[in-house]
């Protein structure tokens, strides 16, 4: 049979950084990745949403190795202060989990599955990034082995099929 | 010479759409992405980030293309109501600027270098998105040829190359 999705994905080992507040004008984005590229830091998921209306301003979050969290902190201290950036919140206790499948772009019913599927185990779902053929979700870390599974089950994943790599 | 960026893509037959202010609570996705696949219709970028610690509520953003927005805003008028959101905001305005390369996993400078040459261009980067091969931006649509004319200078493509299919 075919299959639109053909992988699930689980990767603990990043953290999330959210850059709050900071003016929803060019050059902004450019300034905090020029100083992460700067010290050789690897970023991982980029997510920029809506821009709040009443302030003209904007979060840019992120996710790096929870290895280099202490090294981004330091690098983005200036930078948040240079931005007026309300906050630099960081959370470690976040897995990201993806399915992948060059099929997926023509199904509109897949991502729903998957947020349903992570739904009816009572997960959370803290951030959300897609693109063609990749659907890529944050839990908190705990959940991340239930979300696996489920995605498994609904899927109808071989167990080979599970690869539990960086997503 | 070895390219980390092989192609640059514009799209500016799609729409943004963002659901304000919903619950941050298990389920909401499924609720709204199952109410638009039942209806088929299909979903290309979907973005959440960081919940406002406020009031433990997000915003949930997608992109269709412009010729479904009447159709998905009757589908999402009910389902918005019992989720309490607090609008349902439309951006036709909009075009997803992409740029995709196998080898950019392993080059921290990348994205960087794709905001800073939409910076250098004045271009606002109103969402970002990335999977490890692909980044893709929303600027406003009057931007998409200027932003692709300078992501083709950028990363050294030839004309060739730019693939100005849907991203
Ligand atoms: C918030 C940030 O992305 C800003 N819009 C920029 O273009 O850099
Ligand atoms: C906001 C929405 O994504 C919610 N967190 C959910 O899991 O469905």
């Amino acid at each position: 049979i075919y299959k639109p999705v053909t992988g699930v994905a689980a990767d603990s080992s990043q953290a999330r950084i959210v850059v709050c507040d900071v003016p929803d004008k060019p050059g902004v984005s450019a300034k905090i990745f020029s100083a992460l590229a700067a010290k050789n830091i690897s970023v991982d998921m980029i997510i920029q949403s809506y821009a709040r209306q009443s302030n003209n301003t904007n979060d840019v979050a992120f996710t790096v190795s929870s290895d280099d969290v202490e090294k981004v902190l330091e690098i983005l201290e200036p930078i948040a202060k240079e931005l007026q950036a309300s906050n630099v919140h960081v959370n470690d206790n976040i897995a990201k989990v993806s399915i992948v499948g060059a099929g997926m772009v023509d199904r509109p019913g897949i991502a729903a599955d998957m947020f349903k599927s992570l739904a009816d185990a009572g997960i959370n779902i803290k951030m959300i990034s897609t693109s063609e053929i990749k659907i890529s979700c944050l839990v908190d870390k705990q959940n991340a082995k239930e979300a696996v599974k489920r995605l498994h089950e609904v899927f109808e994943l071989g167990c080979g099929e599970i690869a539990e790599v960086k997503g």
